[in-house]
């Protein structure tokens, strides 16, 4: 089973093993590059010993086998350095956290509580528009009072004002004085059937 | 540090690799030429291990400049001081993307729940001197149209 | 698998702060 080492490779940008085989390859590659320069060079100064009957073959053969014996040798080195590399410097220890991860140690939410925490934000949210509309309607009926308020008030005033004319023609209660006019429009009445009967 | 580390380890197998190569092994493998030209096989591998070290060495640095290694390998050093108190293991990507994600929201949640508990509250206050006034208004407004009542009855 | 692996923790890396960009900035919205 591969482990991917992601948690290296958020940190690196890179998984170490892509890292470990960049430099395999370069040995590698170099390795192989170097012993074909050798067998290249090897040729070209057998052209100044014509008879000395070594064929390309031959050099070839050797330059293979001395490749295999480095390329071997090399295999067993670098086994130790791929553990030496993933274990101890391309690794990220199990206790530490990547700084983009502190929110996950400050806030070790599991998914219950993150639901929990945004349920009540949603009520919060909820109570607060409730709020804000009974503060409209509140508003809105303080608007209304005043308007009401000032209407009843008017009307007060015209009582008052309908009080206040009686008062200037010296009637202060006006219960009595309508009864005192009501019985003096009765006297009047009497007196006048009076002087129409002493007329007949 | 990591950064001596990866030095340390890739010079290491890089000179056991040239030690395991010695001359004598690279002389027995060449025999036919050794034999014809000793001294030239000679300098040709000290020119081939040379050549091999420096390009090896040249590529490994290549390598570190591209994944800009030491940066990374310090600054993973300095990480691994800070968490030094730290035993149990930490946390780790869930796996889970919308998981992991909405747990680093927490902070800002948290934020915005304290904010909506404080207007709620300002505004549970507001709304509370608001229907005073309002219970005072209509109040006010029983007692005006008694008021008015009482003199319509008195006119009557 | 190694595009895989880099692609996914590159997410994990970057991805909650654009997130939490857009988060706060919605909760901003909210608040104003």
């Amino acid at each position: 089973s591969v482990n991917p080492m992601a948690y290296e490779a958020q940190f690196f940008g890179f998984s170490p093993q892509t890292c470990v085989l960049r430099v395999y390859i370069a040995f590698q590659d170099y390795l192989f590059d170097m012993m074909l320069v050798v067998e290249s060079v090897i040729l070209k100064k057998l052209d100044a010993f014509p008879d000395s009957k070594l064929s390309p073959l031959q050099i070839r053969k050797c330059t293979e086998k001395f490749f295999a014996f480095m390329k071997e040798h090399f295999n067993k080195l670098f086994s130790n350095l791929e553990k030496v590399l993933l274990q101890l410097v391309l690794n990220i220890p199990p206790n530490l956290l990547l700084p983009e991860d502190k929110v996950h140690q400050q806030y070790p939410y599991s998914r219950e509580q993150f639901q929990a925490l945004q349920d009540e934000v949603q009520e919060l949210q909820r109570q607060y528009r409730a709020e804000a509309s009974a503060g409209q309607a509140l508003r809105a009926e303080l608007e209304e009072q005043k308007v009401v308020q000032a209407e009843l008030e008017k009307i007060l005033q015209w009582f008052a004002g309908l009080e206040s004319i009686c008062r200037e023609h010296g009637t202060s209660n006006v219960k009595e004085s309508f009864t005192f006019l009501t019985q003096n429009s009765k006297k009047l009445q009497d007196v006048l059937k009076d002087v129409e009967k002493k007329r007949k | 540090s990591r950064g001596q580390l990866f030095d340390t380890v890739v010079n290491t197998v890089l000179e056991k690799l040239v030690a395991a190569g010695s001359y004598e092994r690279f002389a027995s493998c060449y025999r036919c030429f050794y034999k014809l030209q000793p001294e030239m096989t000679r300098s040709i591998y000290e020119e081939f291990i040379f050549q091999l070290q420096a390009s090896i060495k040249e590529e490994i640095q290549e390598v570190k400049k591209e994944g800009k290694l030491e940066l990374l390998f310090d600054s993973l050093d300095k990480l691994v001081e800070e968490a030094k108190e730290q035993q149990e293991p930490a946390w780790r990507p869930s796996g889970t993307p919308e998981e992991d994600a909405s747990s680093a929201m927490v902070p800002y949640l948290l934020k915005h729940q304290s904010y909506l508990r404080r207007v709620l509250k300002e505004k549970e206050k507001d709304n509370k001197q608001l229907a005073e006034a309002v219970l005072a208004g209509r109040g006010r407004i029983k007692e005006l149209q008694q008021q008015i009542q009482a003199r319509r009855e008195a006119w009557e | 698998i190694e595009e895989l692996i880099v692609e996914t923790t590159k997410k994990r890396k970057q991805w909650p702060k654009k997130i939490l960009k857009h988060a706060v900035q919605t909760y901003k919205a909210e608040q104003e």
